[in-house]
């Protein structure tokens, strides 16, 4: 763990009362190579281990520390502080009915989140309505309305054969009709390149002006989650990220990594396939298991 | 690396630059960079086209494993292929695209629907049979994905398919009770015709970083993986991951993915990959 080795590397230094330049020198390689292995972005990896390095000079190691536990300390601090110090939840404010869009990559887990928000929402005393705008995947629609009636929340009866952003409108105005107070429209996983899907999503926000537009990402994503993000944040503006499959063994870097490129708050994680398991971000956590 | 006049550190950074952020991991890039070392202090790699040229046939010879050897089916049996890995990498879809070349060589292939678990899977399984023209064997959701499964070969047998392709739920490889859900179904399997599965294939996201190692060797040490099939590399990731799984576990990648339709579906080519992670 990063522990060991950093306490390995101070251990050659024998007396060190302060973390000076050559002592942080060492440190700074071993935590670099941690953050790497984390997935964390190169860049990204870089730049903060650049911070860290003028946080750490001529700091006193406190002590009750050793001065590997005391880089570690550092890091840490720096860590929880850039992925978020305060827990955003969903920022359900303005007229009803609210609109939560969600995006992502292919297979992130944007169909199972939807239902997954639909059932906390209903748990806060909500009325969500899921919108299957997904009319490209074999049985999309299917899946969202299986999800829904499995919650015995409504699912708008999307037809295929209309454009993602008229579905959207129509669920919107259809959303008295069910007792809605809040649409989480299901969007279909397409690559951050494809400029006519990418445009597809600027006209859904467009025309429905969302509440919240969430970013779907996969957990387990590796150096490319930076361009995913950047991308989909500059075109959509995110109000916020949802990390999925995090209860796997995936370090987890990519959070790092997408906070640091788009500095939007990541409000919940995916831990698993039940609707159940959806929770709060909490990002000290995250970078216990980033550090490893 | 282009129009690079010298070998200096400034070069080296950007090669490791190169080979980190296409996920290679840092034990490969570490390795890579050393043997490029080497080779610039023995003055062998003195320009950097010399560089270049070494460090992409270096990971070609990482990517280069031979096809594991293992039995074929009898006369009249199929060729029995699994399809297995994580949540949302393209299983499904990919048994598609396996399907759809198959019946281009004129083979007959029957889907055999695994995922009884997720919501809507059989029924995405059936969309493609259709496109595809080939049957899909199927239960209700929820029933015992080994039992439809023993039902599949069953009916390959009877009706002297070609290629079975048995689609799983996706499933984290941490999760005990779901890997021994996927060994007793390759228990059935082996029952019900000796020497099959004759394949079991990994598929991997390209998008997916470190965490793809883990899932190689437990997927290969529960159920022993005959090759590796890399979706997702339309993408910008550049799936770099495999470097380190092919030199570790000897694992043969067989087919990329390279988008969302039933012909997206390329051989695996390493020197087309290797090319590939310098742009
Ligand atoms: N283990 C785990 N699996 C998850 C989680 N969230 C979603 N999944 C699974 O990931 C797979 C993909 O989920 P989907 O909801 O279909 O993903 P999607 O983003 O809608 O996919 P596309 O619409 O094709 O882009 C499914 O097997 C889900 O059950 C999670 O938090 N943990
Ligand atoms: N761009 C791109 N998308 C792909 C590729 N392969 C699959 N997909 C997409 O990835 C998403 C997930 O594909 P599935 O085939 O449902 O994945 P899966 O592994 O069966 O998912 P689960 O059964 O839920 O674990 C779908 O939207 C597919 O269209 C590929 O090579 N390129
Ligand atoms: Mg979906
Ligand atoms: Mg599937």
């Amino acid at each position: 763990s990063l522990s060991d080795k950093l306490a390995r590397t101070f251990k050659k230094l024998r007396g060190q009362g302060k973390l000076s330049e050559n002592n942080i020198q060492e440190a700074l390689k071993e935590v670099r190579i941690a953050l790497l292995e984390a997935d964390v972005n190169y860049k990204v990896v870089k730049q903060f281990v650049e911070d860290i390095r003028q946080k750490a000079m001529g700091k006193e190691v406190l002590e009750s520390l050793t001065p590997g536990q005391q880089v570690i300390k550092i890091v840490y601090g720096e860590l929880t502080r850039l992925m978020g110090e305060t827990r955003q939840e969903l920022a359900l404010t303005g007229r009803t009915p609210f609109t939560l869009m969600l995006a992502g990559l292919q297979g992130s887990g944007k169909t199972t989140t939807a239902g997954k928000l639909a059932l906390h929402l209903r748990k806060l005393g909500r009325h969500p309505y899921l919108v299957p705008a997904d009319i490209y995947r074999p049985a999309a629609i299917d899946q969202l309305q299986k999800l829904g009636s499995q919650l015995g929340v409504p699912v708008y009866g999307t037809d295929r054969k209309l454009r993602p952003e008229d579905i959207c409108v129509d669920a919107l105005s259809k959303a008295g009709t069910v007792g809605a107070d809040i649409l989480i429209m299901d969007t279909a996983g397409r690559l951050h390149i494809d400029d006519a899907l990418m445009a597809e999503l600027v006209r859904i926000k467009e025309k429905i002006l969302p509440t919240e537009i969430l970013l779907v990402a996969d957990a387990m994503t590796g150096q490319d989650a930076v361009n995913v993000a950047k991308h989909f944040n500059e075109l959509l503006d995110l109000t916020g990220i949802i990390l999925t499959k995090m209860e796997g063994d995936a370090r987890g870097g990519a959070a790092l990594s997408i906070k640091a490129v788009t500095g939007k708050p990541i409000k919940f994680i995916g831990v698993g396939e039940k609707l159940e398991a959806l929770e709060p971000f909490f990002p000290e956590r995250t970078a216990s298991r980033i550090l490893g | 690396l282009y129009g690079k006049k010298q070998i200096d550190e400034k070069l080296l950074e950007q090669i490791e630059e190169i080979l980190f952020t296409s996920d290679l991991g840092v034990a490969a890039t570490r390795e890579l960079i050393e043997t490029v070392q080497a080779g610039v202090a023995r003055k062998e790699l003195d320009q950097p086209e010399k560089l270049r040229k070494a460090l992409k046939e270096q990971i070609r010879q990482f990517l280069d494993v031979v096809d594991i050897p293992h039995s074929m089916p009898g006369p009249g049996e199929p060729y029995v292929i699994m399809v297995i890995g994580v949540n949302g990498v393209g299983k499904t879809t990919t048994i598609a695209k396996l399907g759809y070349q198959a019946r281009e060589q004129g083979k007959t292939v029957i889907f055999v629907a695994g995922d009884t678990f997720r919501a809507a899977a059989i029924e995405q399984l059936q969309v493609w049979g259709d496109r595809v023209g080939v049957e899909v064997i199927k239960q209700k959701q929820g029933s015992d994905p080994s039992a439809v499964v023993f039902d599949g070969l069953s009916s390959a047998l009877a009706k002297r398919i070609d290629v079975v392709l048995i689609d799983t739920a996706g499933r984290l490889h941490t999760k005990s009770n779901l890997m021994e859900e996927l060994e007793k179904i390759n228990r059935v399997i082996k029952r019900k015709l000796p020497g099959a599965p004759h394949e079991v294939w990994l598929v991997l996201d390209a998008t997916t970083g470190q965490n793809a190692v883990s899932q190689a060797e437990i997927f290969h040490k529960a159920l022993g993986l005959t090759g590796i099939i890399l979706t997702k590399l339309d993408g910008t990731a550049k799936g770099g991951i495999v470097v380190g799984i092919c030199r570790q576990m000897k694992i043969p990648i067989k087919f990329i993915g390279i988008g969302e339709k039933m012909d997206d579906l390329r051989p695996f080519n390493a020197p087309d990959f290797v090319d590939a992670i310098f742009g």
